[in-house]
């Protein structure tokens, strides 16, 4: 799996930071995702009440991190990896910053009229 | 229509804001209209405020009355510009601060409006014509799927496959023509996205996906709206 470094520190976009999950043992994988979280606890002022709640949502973390590269497989002319919410579980991000109503418009709504575009 | 456009290059958009964790997107997609709309009529940029939303705007849907905004529980664009429009007006943000909460009750005073709606509209799907709507009346409120938002960092969101389930209302501001494509090693179109996850998220709080295929349903639910000259108070 590979892991957007720049994500993590924010400095240099063009530094990707592979981590290489046949080679590596368990041990190291576990090592380089505390460090992640740790960075991420750092740059995005994240404190948890107890140490229940940081290791669930270490575990979250974690799975995202899979999630990130999953996005970046699908997404390739962006880049994706650890952002503000890599400790929310989609539903959690669904339900804290996401809010559009189900959507049906109106059938009286107002259209915008056609306007000229070849000139 | 001009190959690239930027309403933030011509003083049409203000400072990224945070919602915070309060699903009031909607919110700040139909201020962040209203603001260029209203630059665009007086030529000046005023921050509105969207807990004037949150906390008086309970709009409900004509043909669905149970389906009504609803602060931090969610709303849309069309039905804000509706109470707006309805109400006299938005406040300034610096009148009616935004919390984050939606436990407050309505405090809007219609001595401090500071934009006023004239108009409002939905835009057809063709995306010449959210383009030159947006060239032509300025910024416009948006719904998307976000959930590749959730990990993006940066670059031109292209991804092969997303859901066009709308779940999240942004503000359209831009859009270019060349945005490189590294892995399909060409230049594609983008359209720029405000935001309202503060400017830690994306590009300094802005996201841009490509253009041309209805990409995570940017093109589904596009609004814009007219402001009338106000002289706040």
């Amino acid at each position: 799996s590979a892991v957007q470094a720049d994500a993590l520190n924010g400095d240099d976009p063009l530094i990707r930071e592979v981590v290489d999950g046949q080679d590596a043992s368990s041990s190291n994988l576990l090592s380089a995702e505390q460090h992640h979280f740790s960075l991420f606890k750092s740059k995005f002022k994240k404190s948890y009440g107890s140490q229940e709640e940081h290791d669930y949502r270490f575990s979250v973390f974690k799975a995202n991190l899979r999630r990130a590269a999953r996005h970046q497989a699908l997404d390739p002319t962006a880049s994706h990896g650890v952002t503000q919410f890599s400790d929310l579980t989609p539903a959690e991000f669904r339900k804290q910053v996401l809010g559009l109503r189900r959507l049906r418009l109106p059938k009286d709504a107002n259209e915008a009229p056609i306007l000229p575009t070849s000139d | 229509l001009p190959e690239d456009f930027d309403w933030r290059d011509k003083g049409a958009v203000g400072p990224v804001k945070n919602q915070g964790s309060c699903g009031s997107c909607w919110s700040f997609s139909a201020t962040g209209a209203l603001e260029g709309a209203h630059f665009l009529a007086t030529g000046e940029l005023v921050s509105l405020s969207e807990q004037q939303l949150v906390d008086c705007d309970h709009e409900c849907d004509p043909e669905e009355p149970d389906s009504c905004d609803s602060g931090c529980n969610g709303g849309l664009m069309n039905s804000a510009f509706e109470y707006t429009f309805k109400a006299g007006g938005l406040m300034r943000e610096e009148d009616y601060p935004y919390t984050g909460t939606d436990r407050g009750t309505c405090k809007f005073d219609k001595n401090k409006v500071a934009a006023r709606v004239a108009n409002f509209s939905v835009v057809s799907l063709d995306e010449d014509q959210i383009a030159a709507n947006l060239v032509k009346n300025g910024p416009l409120a948006v719904a998307i799927n976000a959930v590749f938002m959730q990990t993006y960092i940066g670059g031109v969101s292209c991804p092969y496959i997303c859901s066009r389930r709308l779940d999240h209302g942004v503000l359209l501001v831009g859009y270019g023509s060349a945005g490189y494509s590294p892995i399909r090693m060409k230049d594609k179109p983008y359209w720029i996205i405000k935001n309202s996850w503060g400017e830690k998220w994306g590009e300094n709080g802005f996201y841009k996906i490509c253009r041309g295929r209805n990409v995570c349903g940017v093109d589904s639910m596009v609004s814009t709206v007219a402001a009338v000259q106000t002289t706040s108070q």
